[in-house]
């Protein structure tokens, strides 16, 4: 739900304010791909009927919030393109080549999943890097990330909670690992999230 | 265990 959140807010910014400032495009690519190779199991994985709507949401919105991106006239005029320099490559590749190293099984299926793991650990990273460029962080901005570092933040409780609590629930320790290291990638923003809220000052990181 | 056998998070 709190990632969900986040893409709501993220499209409520892009839409009303027809601004994509402070947006990381390549964050949203790596997103993209995380979404794509997560989900193949989308027809062939029936979970719940939660479970795929969910699924199908945040392949679209993701998909969608990359056509206003690059696609839309205004929106388009308003990406940080100079700012926005991180590589994709130097973030899939390293977590290609993990994901062909440290897997549970080696199937196509299951390898292109754990790479999805891994990706998604550090997709954050193109994002605040062009956070910190950005002088102006607007609420929305910031409340996108806040969102979407909380999620990840969140599911480290429910893991705990299930682990306790679910009779037939394993160890699933690629997972675990990915986003304990998530979460702390998201430190410092949370640190100066928090600040800032206190102080009810507008979001800065410092340079 | 066969961890890749859980798959019901997103």
């Amino acid at each position: 739900m709190t990632h969900l959140a986040s893409i709501c807010l993220l499209l409520l910014k892009i839409h009303t304010m027809k601004s994509c400032a402070g947006v990381s495009l390549k964050t949203q690519e790596l997103y993209a791909l995380v979404f794509v190779t997560r989900y193949l199991d989308l027809f062939s994985n029936f979970v719940s009927m939660y479970n795929t709507i969910m699924k199908i949401i945040f392949l679209s919105s993701t998909f969608g919030i990359i056509w206003y991106m690059r696609g839309h006239k205004l929106v388009r005029q308003s990406y940080d393109k100079e700012q926005d320099t991180f590589r994709h490559y130097f973030l899939v590749i390293p977590c290609m080549v993990l994901a062909l190293v440290i897997h549970s099984k080696f199937t196509l299926l299951e390898v292109l999943w754990t790479f999805s793991i891994y990706l998604e650990a550090v997709a954050i990273l193109p994002q605040l890097v062009l956070l910190q460029r950005t002088r102006n962080i607007d609420n929305l901005t910031g409340n996108y990330i806040f969102c979407l570092g909380a999620y990840r933040a969140l599911y480290l409780l429910n893991w705990i909670y299930r682990y306790f609590m679910e009779k037939n629930y394993h160890a699933q320790w690629i997972t675990w690992m990915a986003g304990m290291i998530q979460t702390a990638i998201y430190a410092d923003f949370f640190y100066y999230y928090f600040k800032s809220w206190k102080k009810n000052e507008r979001l800065k990181l410092p340079a | 265990d066969d961890e890749s056998a859980v798959k019901d998070e997103l």
